[in-house]
């Protein structure tokens, strides 16, 4: 986390906001109640409260402008910028503004107000950008539920207030997975496009031949209308796909764009009702077929008839032999299929019909 | 990398004013004209690899892809550094 210069902070932790005025794009309750709950999500772990006022100067005057809205900071029109808001002080100190050229919503439709705005107080409160990608104060917008503030964001507040004394315990959204944790595990791999993408709790990692480094990216950031939590992936490079699966259902992607019709459930594919989830999916572009682990089982879908094989389920640990584990994620290379379980990872040569080397997990994130 | 060779494309040449832009109002990157037309002026790798150290992105001080797609996120207006 970062404070602004000379950690600048409210005097007292009695705070007074004001809401000057209205977006057209949400009911004014709505608007009352996102501002109300981004506010609590700060005084939920420190000192502060914060006091309404309906008319004359408060602390933190809250509004909602376009283009020049009369503090030489210019917004940009759609998407770009969202909003800013200015550290504590007199005067313009802790004013909230809200760009009304963006479509403020209540969920992930388009940009949430109250994750906005609990990111914008977090400012008026005297938290900067912090560098943490699960961070609230992160300064790149992306959607999510739940309490908003990681760990990263409590210990940069109390940093400056203290802890609240009736130590409410709020449990805190996770931080961002480190790729070098040597008990790493994944909840998803697949292949897009030629990179290597690896799913892990609200994040992803894109690996390319090219690009030494993996890009760790929210979820959400890229594909808004997919589950924070992935459980499998696949591409059918042949229909220039992406399947995601997250419980029981499961989302198509061509590239970026969720593919019409989707979510589908799982079951069209041929699975019985009672599979609630798929572990791990994996394409092997030489035979055509899909694999799906499930527990200690997987099966075989064959994409070109769009139907399940016959003779499936077959038990994972006959057909691999040295794949003892269920499995959590697959990915196919050059006739070598990678299947990974917790942090371990096993090298099972399609050839050789066995499992040939043995690493970590993330080996692949060039740990 | 742009080459000196050749010019610039209009795609380099919108990639280099929106990083402009960005650098301005995030890395405060001095306004004005950097370096001669169309080449990233010193300052300008400066506070490119500031913005990529930041965003633990591979600091190369280059307008890569990763560093552009970046920057065209929505996100907050505030500065990333200092006041």
């Amino acid at each position: 986390y970062n404070h602004f210069p000379r950690h600048l902070k409210w005097p007292n932790t009695d705070v007074t906001f004001r809401i000057v005025n209205y977006t057209p794009d949400l009911k004014k309750s709505d608007v009352d109640r996102a501002i109300r709950n981004a506010l609590n999500a700060w005084s939920d772990v420190t000192p502060l409260t914060f006091k309404k006022l309906y008319k004359g100067n408060a602390d933190i005057m809250i509004s909602f402008g376009s283009k020049e809205h009369g503090d030489y900071n210019p917004f940009d029109g759609p998407n770009g910028l969202l909003a800013h808001a200015y550290p504590p002080g007199e005067g313009i100190g802790g004013d909230t503004h809200f760009d009304e050229d963006e479509d403020w919503t209540k969920d992930s439709s388009a940009y949430n107000l109250f994750i906005v705005a609990a990111h914008e107080l977090g400012h008026a409160l005297g938290m900067s950008h912090s560098t943490d990608p699960g961070a609230l104060m992160y300064p790149v917008y992306s959607y999510s539920t739940g309490y908003p503030l990681a760990e990263d964001d409590i210990e940069g507040i109390q940093a400056l207030y203290g802890p609240n004394p009736n130590s409410r315990k709020v449990k805190p959204r996770p931080d961002a997975p480190t790729k070098c944790d040597p008990m790493l595990s994944f909840d998803a791999a697949t292949e897009l496009r030629g990179e290597t993408v690896i799913f892990k709790d609200r994040f992803y990692w894109r690996l390319h031949p090219q690009m030494p480094e993996p890009e760790q990216t929210l979820i959400k950031s890229t594909w808004p209308s997919i589950p924070n939590k992935v459980d499998a992936a696949y591409e059918n490079p042949e229909k220039d796909l992406v399947i995601i699966f997250s419980g029981i259902r499961m989302w198509a992607l061509n590239g970026y764009n969720l593919v019409d019709g989707y979510p589908k459930y799982i079951h069209k594919l041929g699975l019985p009702k009672t599979i609630r989830k798929v572990d791990a999916a994996v394409h092997i572009g030489d035979t055509g077929k899909t694999l799906l682990f499930t527990d200690e089982e997987y099966w075989s879908y064959d994409e070109a008839s769009g139907t399940m094989d016959t003779g499936y389920p077959r038990s994972i640990e006959d057909d691999f032999p040295g794949m003892s584990d269920e499995v959590d994620a697959a990915v196919y290379h050059y006739g070598y299929l990678y299947f990974f379980h917790d942090h371990v990872q096993y090298e099972y040569s399609y050839t050789s019909k066995k499992v040939i080397r043995i690493m970590r997990t993330n080996a692949i994130l060039n740990c | 990398a742009h080459s000196s060779a050749a010019p610039l494309s209009s795609e380099d040449k919108d990639d280099l004013l929106l990083a402009e832009k960005y650098l301005r109002r995030f890395y405060g990157l001095p306004a004005g004209l950097q370096g001669r037309q169309g080449q990233p002026s010193d300052a300008l790798k400066a506070k490119i690899k500031e913005m990529q150290r930041f965003f633990n992105l591979k600091v190369t001080g280059n307008l890569d892809e990763n560093t552009l797609e970046l920057m065209k996120e929505p996100r907050c207006g505030v500065p990333d550094i200092g006041e």
